[in-house]
């Protein structure tokens, strides 16, 4: 444990508090895409299957199970709490995840997996974990583009972005951190391309952010 | 094994 991946984690803990609040004190889900927290959600179900396995710390195990309650309880609020749910536009998030997300990183995930270890050393743990490295890259995406079909971005809505993004440069930097100062350290090429690319795709969202809280105007996005 | 590395991140 470093500075920078706690620093993550807790980020990541705080942007899914945002939004848990943003839910119950604007009582509505304009903006919010629920594709991009079912994406999550199997991101975490198929990633945290070691809660079964191995014993790492009791941190670990305490923020796993954290991170897949909160993200259910998500997903619970928005589709089957009202007044919420009569707010969820599903039109708006229309993000065909099974095609564009969940599919093509099965099919990669099998590859790669295959490719890594050959057929005798398969394991569909390892499998499901590749698969939710990948998977989780692009979890963000429906929600982008949601955001984008709305353009006026609520605040606690951007907040919530926001620590998501946090999150994912955080572990960039514990990624180096690890690397130089960790004795037997092992790059891992799949978490790293994963990472960065998860980054990437947050970097016009930061500039826009960061643009209106400058200028301490309302949030939107250009068409 | 060796595969557990990055495992204990989240």
């Amino acid at each position: 444990m470093n500075i920078f991946r706690l620093a993550g984690d807790m980020s990541h803990v705080f942007s899914i508090l945002v939004l848990l609040l943003r839910l119950r004190v604007a009582k509505n889900a304009q903006g919010i895409s629920v594709r991009t927290h079912e994406l999550f959600l199997i991101v975490f179900l198929t990633r945290y299957l070691d809660l079964f396995t191995t014993f790492y710390s009791l941190y670990n195990s305490i923020m796993k199970i954290l991170y897949i309650v909160s993200t259910a309880s998500i997903i619970y609020t928005i589709k089957f709490q009202e007044p919420i749910k009569s707010t969820y536009d599903k039109s708006q998030d229309s993000f065909l995840y099974w095609q564009f997300a969940v599919a093509p990183c099965a099919v990669l995930a099998s590859v790669t997996h295959l490719i890594g270890s050959g057929i005798s050393g398969f394991s569909f743990i390892e499998l499901l974990w590749t698969f939710s490295i990948y998977l989780e890259s692009i979890a963000i995406l429906p929600q982008l583009i949601v955001l984008q079909r709305y353009r006026e971005v609520e605040n606690l809505t951007g907040n919530y972005i926001f620590f998501m993004g946090a999150y994912r440069f955080l572990y960039i930097l514990n990624w180096i951190y690890r690397a130089n100062f960790e004795a037997h350290y092992q790059h891992h090429w799949v978490v790293y391309i994963c990472g960065v690319l998860q980054t990437l795709l947050y970097v016009d969202f930061f500039y826009y952010y960061f643009k209106s809280k400058k200028s301490g105007g309302r949030f939107t996005l250009p068409t | 094994i060796d595969d557990l590395y990055f495992k204990d991140e989240l």
